[in-house]
């Protein structure tokens, strides 16, 4: 699981049973009594802007309270929100499909303290994958055991393991940094098995991975807001940074989610178009979603 | 085990919980994500105004309780606190 915090905004992802939901009444009281940030309106919260969006589970009995549910999570939601909408994204019936829920943008927010009008893009760009092929899942498995004694001035063996992994499977070299531009990492392997890392280029874009390989139930995600064209001067996509991703996974089946803000962003069309013809997969599913002011890809596949 | 660790490139590294940490119960991959835009950009934040990374560590380590998480290790940088949690 991961949490990144910039200073106007947050976003945290979550595995397994966590209850992420059961942060947002404190984490208001937090900026309200710590910031003096009070986003209350008639009894509900209303900040810039809030997603929360999941893909269905594969236990879902086993999640811990409202997150058995999408419409409990939805009725949980609506009760902090005023104006949230939510959307099953995919084919209903498909395990695979996914849900989310998105505010309405605050615009007043927006014009209330003299800010930039200016429109900055924001993408994020979202790979879920399952089936993972054996030898793939293999690399995130580990034979150390839980429970040795920590030494003080001792190397973290999670953390070491975790950076190997990374630069293993060059899952450090998804983007081109033809910029130069900073890149930090921060990776862990887990025992018996089990992977996440979050990785920074520049101070500010990330992408993160979180991996669980077991046979039966694998999976990887991989989430990126990192502006490839920027990033790599031109010379890269997102269909080529989804090419290396899964050339790391070689997933059997995989969804691909894609939010803009920009109406003209060229990657938006890239992978409606450059993804019809892979070489591995088919693609089942293509839907475009237009929400308020930003606008969702969908794409889901499988292996042929 | 709340320490900062200044010899680590990390900002802070939770060794006795990556030592100790067991995955085995972890079954289930799909995430929950949650986004929250408490602004549009940095430069709406009320003139001032202190922001999300002027919140206390501590803070953020209960908060994550609330969802189950503990933090493995973080990151700093110039414009964002990464963290890595547990799960």
């Amino acid at each position: 699981s991961s949490l990144f915090v910039f200073d106007h905004k947050l976003t945290l992802k979550t595995c397994g049973t966590t209850t992420t939901l059961f942060c947002l009444e404190e984490l208001f009281r937090t900026v309200r009594d710590h910031l003096g940030w009070n986003f209350c309106l008639q009894g509900k919260i209303n900040p810039y802007k809030v997603f929360y969006s999941r893909r269905c589970f594969m236990f879902p009995k086993k999640q811990q309270g409202i997150h058995q549910n999408w419409d409990d999570e939805t009725h949980y939601l609506d009760q902090f929100f005023s104006k949230g909408k939510s959307y099953l994204v995919g084919r209903l019936g498909q395990t695979s499909h996914w849900n989310l829920y998105v505010t309405e943008t605050n615009k007043e927010l927006e014009a209330q303290y003299g800010g930039t009008n200016e429109e900055e893009d924001d993408e994020t760009l979202e790979i879920l994958m399952t089936g993972l092929g054996p030898a793939k899942a293999a690399q995130f498995v580990t034979t150390r055991e839980p429970g040795q004694p920590v030494e003080s001035d001792g190397e973290d063996e999670g953390h070491d393991l975790g950076f190997r992994v990374t630069q293993q499977t060059q899952l450090d070299q998804v983007y081109e940094n033809v910029k130069n531009v900073s890149f930090q990492q921060d990776a862990f392997a887990f025992t018996p098995c089990g992977y996440s890392s979050n990785l920074v280029l520049d101070h500010e874009y990330f992408y993160t991975l979180h991996v669980t390989p077991e046979v039966g139930w694998s999976y990887a995600s991989f989430e990126s807001n990192v502006p490839v064209r920027d990033m790599s001067c031109g010379t890269q996509d997102n269909v080529n940074v989804m090419e290396r991703v899964l050339g790391v996974f070689q997933p059997s089946d995989f969804c691909l989610t894609f939010f803009s803000r920009d109406f003209a962003n060229d990657n938006f069309d890239k992978l409606g178009k450059h993804t019809q013809n892979l070489s591995n997969y088919i693609r089942r599913d293509k839907i475009v979603y237009d929400l308020d002011d930003y606008q969702l890809l969908y794409l889901r596949f499988e292996r042929k | 085990t709340v320490s900062m660790d200044e010899k680590s490139s990390h900002t802070y590294i939770d060794r006795e919980l990556s030592a100790n940490l067991d995955s085995t119960d972890a079954f289930e991959g799909p995430e929950k994500l949650l986004e929250i835009w408490f602004f549009k950009n940095a430069n709406s934040i009320p003139p001032k105004s202190k922001t999300l990374r002027s919140i206390e560590f501590k803070i953020w380590v209960r908060l994550l309780q609330l969802v189950k998480c503990q933090v493995l290790s973080m990151k700093q940088t110039e414009k964002m606190d990464a963290f890595l949690l547990s799960e």
